[in-house]
């Protein structure tokens, strides 16, 4: 069974019943078993490693949004209302981690940017994207400024601006910057410990669709006012393994993609039915 | 008397019905990548499509006519006993690519069962 989706024993039980040659049984088993891979959308069977990282996100969308009958957990925590909405039409969420060997960190004086490139190729193409969040982690500043007043609020101290671009074409010259369009921009705390949601559904949709080029996304965090210690501040927003220094939690705490989408087959996944 | 809901008894016991099913992932080793739920109840269909159909086997009336043809002409099979009803199943899973996907799959699990 470690080969394919029939148990091995399943397997041995319909090639002894000597109802066929061998070569045919063989072949029968290979037909149901690609029927059983299709109908996963599947094209092989996936032996993950014991290293695999389920995002917490979407257990929780698993216990929020399964038809199962599950539904006593609440909505997951800082899930964007466009993301709601989105769920309830898909019957497809996908998450994907960004490839860090491709990513760009760049740090300036109150200025901290990041690239991240996802692939986003095992999306198959009769899924139609419908929409797309990014989600960043941003920790509390341990040590750095108290928590915002009015007082600090209004000069700025205290506080972040999250700039999401999408990359649509490279920089004109080397020492230059990529040319960029932003999607969508956030101000926040920098005393709370959150997920942000970014709605990124513009970009993913054409890449997956093959209209535009996937060339990843900018994130710039602006770190207005001159408050507090400015390493701590950069470290604030974890968008890179650099950022982030306890290694064991990183895994939970990168920055995810997920992508709402529908194959065309049945219902969206947060549908509900009466019960019988 | 007795006879007769003895009799009845056991033809309502054989009649078609749903009966449980309960899948467990780990007995066909898909625990491996499917990551939530370890199974599901999927039910089955099962049991006799009797001359004459009961309302309730939610027969079609291509069925009524072939259990009455049976009735005469134990040559031609009666109806069978099939889902009528199914609904989704969600699964949290990990793909080829070790990539998390939550997926909604229709008609996994019966709801009903009718002679057809």
């Amino acid at each position: 069974g470690a080969a394919g989706l029939i148990p091995e024993v399943g397997r041995r039980k319909y090639s002894e019943s000597g109802k066929q040659t061998p070569e045919q049984s063989e072949n029968f088993l290979n037909e149901f078993e690609l029927r059983l891979l299709n109908m996963f959308g599947l094209k092989r069977r996936p032996n993950p490693s014991k290293l695999a990282v389920v995002p917490q996100y979407m257990v929780d969308l698993y216990h929020m949004h399964s038809v199962n009958g599950d539904h006593n957990t609440k909505r997951p925590r800082n899930m964007g209302k466009h993301a709601e909405r989105a769920a309830s039409k898909a019957n497809t969420i996908r998450s994907f981690h960004h490839e860090e060997s491709m990513e760009a960190l760049a740090s300036l004086k109150s200025r901290t940017t990041q690239q991240f490139f996802f692939n986003l190729t095992s999306i198959p193409g009769e899924e139609l994207i419908t929409s797309a969040e990014l989600r960043i982690f941003r920790d509390q500043v341990l040590g750095g400024t108290s928590p915002p007043t009015s007082s600090n609020n209004s000069t700025g101290a205290g506080l972040h601006r999250i700039n999401v671009y999408e990359v649509f074409g490279a920089p004109s010259s080397p020492e230059g910057e990529p040319l960029t369009r932003l999607l969508d921009t956030r101000l926040v705390q920098d005393s709370l410990s959150r997920w942000e949601s970014f709605d990124v559904s513009p970009a993913v949709s054409q890449w997956a669709s093959g209209g535009r080029r996937n060339h990843g996304f900018q994130v710039e965090v602006v770190h207005p006012g001159e408050g507090g210690d400015a390493r701590s501040r950069n470290r604030h927003v974890r968008v890179s393994r650099s950022l982030h220094q306890d290694q064991d939690s990183w895994p939970q705490a990168r920055p995810l993609l997920v992508t709402y989408g529908h194959d065309g087959r049945g219902d969206g996944v947060l549908h509900t039915r009466e019960k019988r | 008397q007795a006879t007769h809901r003895k009799q009845r008894r056991k033809q309502q016991k054989a009649s078609c019905k749903r009966h449980a099913l309960y899948v467990d992932f780990s007995d066909v080793g898909w625990n491996e990548w499917i990551v939530a739920p370890p199974g599901y109840h999927a039910f089955y269909c099962h049991g006799e499509c009797p001359f004459p159909l009961a309302d309730h086997l939610n027969s079609t009336n291509h069925a009524i006519v072939q259990t009455l043809v049976n009735s005469v002409n134990s040559n031609i099979p009666r109806a069978c006993c099939v889902p009528t009803e199914l609904s989704p199943i969600s699964l949290l899973y990990l793909d080829e690519y070790e990539k998390v996907i939550l997926k909604n799959y229709q008609d996994m699990v019966v709801e009903g069962c009718g002679c057809r």
